[in-house]
């Protein structure tokens, strides 16, 4: 069963590609690229376990390697908060979905 | 480039790993 | 990198779990389960190569094992025709996905 064939599903049913997932005393972490054709974000999504929360996920929004053409049409799709780094309960995780795919698949028209 | 599956075809997402400093992995058909 | 973290990342963040992935002299297939706690499906999705129309999908609902208290909730969900194996093209797998996915989130009052 190759894993690759699996991500590949996922990339085409759901828009969502995980690179690579790999744990460290912190948690568990996926790095992950969402979207379509009209925009993307790579991001790494990281599952910390605590004992009293439940598991807590981060999101940290990678943009380092952004063109600044790239991060102009993000920004116009998707909330400024979204350029932070956010953590919210496991159970909130559908939602961070959904949110991210509805932003993401909407058109922009590039301005100039 | 053995990046594009005979089923899928191309996955552009699957082209971003170098954002995340590697390369993107080829789809490798185990023998059913 | 376990095949098991990343399947269980999708099914918390896309409601998809993927049972078994294998190929056949027919295609690609994955067993597979959508939903959450309003309902689920489980469904073939076969990836059917031609060289004319490129990738066909075929969807096949698996009803057998259900029971009538599950069906007849899945009923008031999900439109019949997806009751009945599909086939569409690939392009068209992010649509049949979010459908999926709409009408499975739909809470639905057990009438008894």
């Amino acid at each position: 069963e190759s894993m690759e064939l699996v991500k590949d599903l996922f990339e085409h049913l759901c828009g969502v590609r995980v690179h690579k997932c790999y744990e460290d005393d912190a948690g568990l972490w996926f790095d992950t690229s969402q979207g379509s054709r009209n925009g993307i974000m790579d991001y790494k999504l990281g599952f910390v376990r605590s004992d009293e929360a439940g598991t807590e996920v981060v999101y940290i929004p990678l943009l380092k390697q952004r063109s600044s053409d790239e991060l102009k049409i993000l920004q116009q799709q998707i909330p400024s908060y979204m350029f932070d780094t956010l953590s919210f309960p496991l159970k909130s995780l559908p939602q961070f979905y959904s949110k991210m795919a509805r932003c993401l698949g909407k058109e922009v028209r590039d301005r100039d | 480039d053995g990046l594009s599956s005979p089923y899928f075809g191309d996955s552009p997402l699957k082209r971003r790993a170098p954002s995340f400093g590697y390369k993107p992995r080829e789809t490798v058909f185990s023998p059913t």
